[in-house]
């Protein structure tokens, strides 16, 4: 699964995922990448695209649970991605990670595996990119 | 607010998982579609530009599970979903299923943009593409040979599980 968030200079967020789904998947299964809500969420203070065990983030509502978090709790990009991503799907069984970008610029990468493919830059900064769990990108929850 | 853009290529990953060539490979997409995307927000342009093309560069690189390099179904298939929102007024667009369009983030943007619908699945969503005038390609495009053995080595283990505990629920063999 690949994804992407971004804010403008406008101030407006998006965000958007895309996926090959699970090898050796049956029965035209879907995860939770195409399902608003579930692996993809954009509003106006806070957006979300997911990697990880898609039903499990379709059980729990990850993205939009995640910007429900910082809309009606105050939370931050990453203490809510912490919660949904690293607490409440773990306590369900799954795994996985995600991007969470706030409305006033803070952005976290919370994950729960050994490692997540992931990259931020700003406008006019240079690109950071991690792999592993080992590597510090500031985000990492 | 600084206009900024964050990526992932997918969690799981793990160290040793990846040859020098597959990392080499992976944090250079990274690092061209994250300067895709700061190039279009330079330019001041949107957030949805901005994601769009950095997912672009994702699905086309074989080194992600998505687009080209994606994983193969049960059947020896490549299955696409994608989706696409937007914070300002949450509009959203989303395929299923999809296993010809060449970048399933861009027909996520045209079920938002130029249809009522938010998902489309299968055939429809193809033929939508179609329509709109989409890029298709053969399926062989988003076949990559480590995926292919990735499905020969689970349907193989399957074959083994089945076996040895022919009685166990197909839902608990394919959840693990």
């Amino acid at each position: 699964t690949v994804g992407a968030v971004a804010i403008d200079a406008q101030g407006h967020l998006a965000a958007g995922t895309s996926t090959g789904g699970m090898t050796n998947k049956r029965w035209n299964r879907v995860g939770d990448s195409p399902v608003i809500g579930a692996g993809t969420w954009a509003d106006s203070r806070c957006a979300v695209s997911g990697t990880g065990w898609g039903e499990f983030y379709i059980r729990s509502a990850a993205a939009h649970n995640i910007c429900a978090r910082v809309a009606h709790r105050g939370e931050s990009a990453a203490q809510a991605g912490g919660k949904v991503i690293n607490e409440e799907i773990v306590a369900l069984g799954g795994d996985g990670g995600a991007l969470v970008m706030t409305a006033d610029g803070g952005y976290a990468f919370p994950f729960n595996t050994p490692g997540m493919y992931r990259g931020w830059v700003s406008v006019d900064g240079t690109p950071q990119v991690a792999i592993y769990a080992s590597e510090t990108l500031q985000g990492d929850v | 607010v600084t206009p900024q853009l964050i990526i992932h290529g997918g969690a799981g990953v793990a160290p040793g998982d990846l040859s020098a060539e597959e990392e080499r490979g992976a944090r250079a997409a990274l690092q061209e579609a994250l300067l895709r995307g700061q190039a279009i927000l330079k330019a001041g342009k949107s957030a949805q530009e901005a994601v769009v093309a950095a997912i672009v560069v994702l699905e086309d690189s074989p080194y992600f599970n998505a687009g080209r390099g994606a994983v193969f179904t049960h059947e020896g298939r490549n299955e696409l979903d994608a989706s696409l929102m937007l914070g300002n007024g949450q509009r959203a667009g989303a395929v299923a299923g999809v296993r010809r369009v060449k970048n399933p983030i861009t027909l996520a943007q045209a079920v938002m943009e130029q249809s009522p619908h938010v998902m489309l699945t299968g055939q429809g969503a193809e033929t939508f593409a179609k329509e709109k005038g989409l890029p298709l390609v053969e399926p062989d495009w988003f076949r990559t040979e480590k995926r292919w053995q990735q499905l020969q080595r689970r349907l193989a283990e399957e074959a083994g599980k089945q076996a040895a505990r022919s009685d166990e629920a197909e839902y608990r063999r394919y959840v693990g």
